[in-house]
């Protein structure tokens, strides 16, 4: 574990309760892409299949905890929960993210470090995860206005892979055969589709305004 | 499997 890594975890766990509290507080998950929200569920129980079978460390195991179990509740939510239903803008998200699915699980066939069931699953939740926010931004751009807490939750889900990546970097200085191709590439893919979310987020943030996508 | 290759990023 090294500072960035753990940042980047810290980042991404507050990008949950960031979430959690806006759906909590207002009893609203508008402006939420439930269809982000569905693709980030299979992306941690596709990755973290390995929750029972290999123990790294309680941290570790909580984490995929956490985020397994917050992410179906989020869902579940958005979904069933008779208050947060009604303010989810069904015609809004309409993304067809099963073409993403498809399309990653296809590539994690060709591409992946050992071709086993474990691991195919591995690497289609890494590609996956690089795409999964997708339907969230369309819908930001959609929906025009963006609420603090929506705002904040994707920077944050945005901002933790970049520290991801500079763990990658620091880890393959420190450590000799270090090498995770997989996820660096898609890291990188994943970071650079907020390129634009984070540039008019900063914008928003300096001229002290309403967070405005463009349409 | 040594630390470097077992998954143990979240």
């Amino acid at each position: 574990m090294n500072i960035f890594r753990l940042a980047g975890d810290m980042t991404h766990l507050i990008s949950v309760l960031v979430l959690l509290l806006k759906i909590y507080a207002t009893k609203s998950c508008s402006g939420i892409s439930l269809k982000t929200q569905e693709l980030y569920a299979m992306v941690f129980l596709a990755r973290y299949l390995d929750l029972f079978s290999d123990f790294i460390s309680l941290y570790n195991t909580v984490m995929k905890l956490v985020f397994i179990g917050s992410s179906l509740a989020i869902v579940w939510c958005m979904r069933y929960h008779r208050v947060v239903r009604r303010s989810y803008d069904r015609e809004l998200d309409t993304f067809r993210y099963w073409i993403l699915v498809g399309a990653c699980f296809t590539l994690a066939l060709v591409l992946h470090e050992k071709f086993s069931f474990q691991e195919v699953f591995w690497a289609f939740s890494i590609y996956l995860e690089a795409v999964a926010i997708l339907p969230q931004l369309v819908l930001l751009q959609r929906s025009g206005n963006v609420d603090n807490l929506t705002g904040q939750y994707v920077f944050f889900l945005g901002a933790y892979r970049a520290f991801y990546i500079l763990n990658w970097i620091y880890r393959y200085l420190t450590e000799p055969r270090f090498t995770r191709w997989i996820s660096c590439v898609s890291g990188l893919v994943q970071t650079a589709l907020y390129a634009d979310f984070f540039y008019y987020y900063f914008i928003s943030w300096k001229n002290n305004a309403k967070l405005q996508l463009p349409a | 499997k040594d630390d470097s290759d077992a998954k143990d990023e979240l």
